[in-house]
């Protein structure tokens, strides 16, 4: 399973 | 991007430029813990690593050059700048930044997502922003009464949490997202701590009073 905690916030 | 998030980031950014309206205009910073603007100074640079690598949006870049550049200034003009520098309440602001950023850190080397430089600095940045409020908020208890600007900084600062969450939760319904329980328990932790404030914070506003903690 890809890791997936979102990078794309700030 | 959904409206919670964008809220957030505008909450986050106007926090930012009500400390830099008293800096700048009052040249003081009364009442405003170095320790925990240190502390963002650390979470900015270790979270965001990646800036010049990952390319996500024009938004993410700019806007995590200004928190870079804000935090750093901040932390500047309290340590450096002639006249803000007087103002800085040195004897009440005594809380050890190591107590907090060891922890994080050990934390961080435990649980993460991978076990890589980024990667562990990305979660202790996680970890730290959690709880690098608790020096100001205890600055705040410490001082007899809040002046307005530093109330409405804490304030936007709790905003911004309080919106990231449901943000979070939004993102966890209508997109193919899922965060780490650790990551959860970081956001929540870091919320909760604005609770007590905003208590206080509310019923000053009602009442009409000067916001005031107990101690």
């Amino acid at each position: 399973v890809e890791e997936n905690d979102t990078k794309d916030e700030l | 991007m959904n409206i919670f998030r964008l809220t957030g980031d505008l909450t986050h950014l106007m926090s930012i430029i009500v400390l830099l309206l008293k800096i700048h205009t009052i040249k003081s910073c009364a009442g405003i813990s170095l320790k925990t603007q240190e502390l963002y100074a650390l979470v900015f640079a270790t979270r965001y690593l990646d800036i010049f690598t990952t390319y996500i949006s024009l938004y993410n870049t700019v806007m995590k050059l200004i928190f870079l550049g804000t935090s750093f200034s901040i932390v500047w003009y309290m340590r450096r700048h002639k006249t803000v520098r007087l103002s800085y309440d040195k004897n009440n602001d005594t809380f050890r930044h190591y107590f907090l950023v060891l922890p994080c850190f050990l934390l961080a080397l435990v649980l993460n997502n991978r076990f890589t430089v980024r990667e562990v600095l990305w979660t202790f940045s996680l970890y730290l922003e959690a709880v690098a409020i608790i020096p100001q908020l205890v600055l705040l208890q410490r001082s007899k009464n809040v002046d307005n600007l530093t109330g409405n900084y804490v304030f936007f600062l709790g905003a911004y949490r309080g919106f990231y969450l449901i943000n979070w939760i939004y993102r966890y319904f209508t997109e193919n997202h899922y965060r780490r329980w650790i990551t959860w328990m970081a956001g929540i932790v870091q919320t909760a701590l604005y609770v007590d404030f905003f208590y206080y914070y509310f019923k000053s506003w009602k009442n009409n009073e000067k916001l005031k903690l107990p101690a």
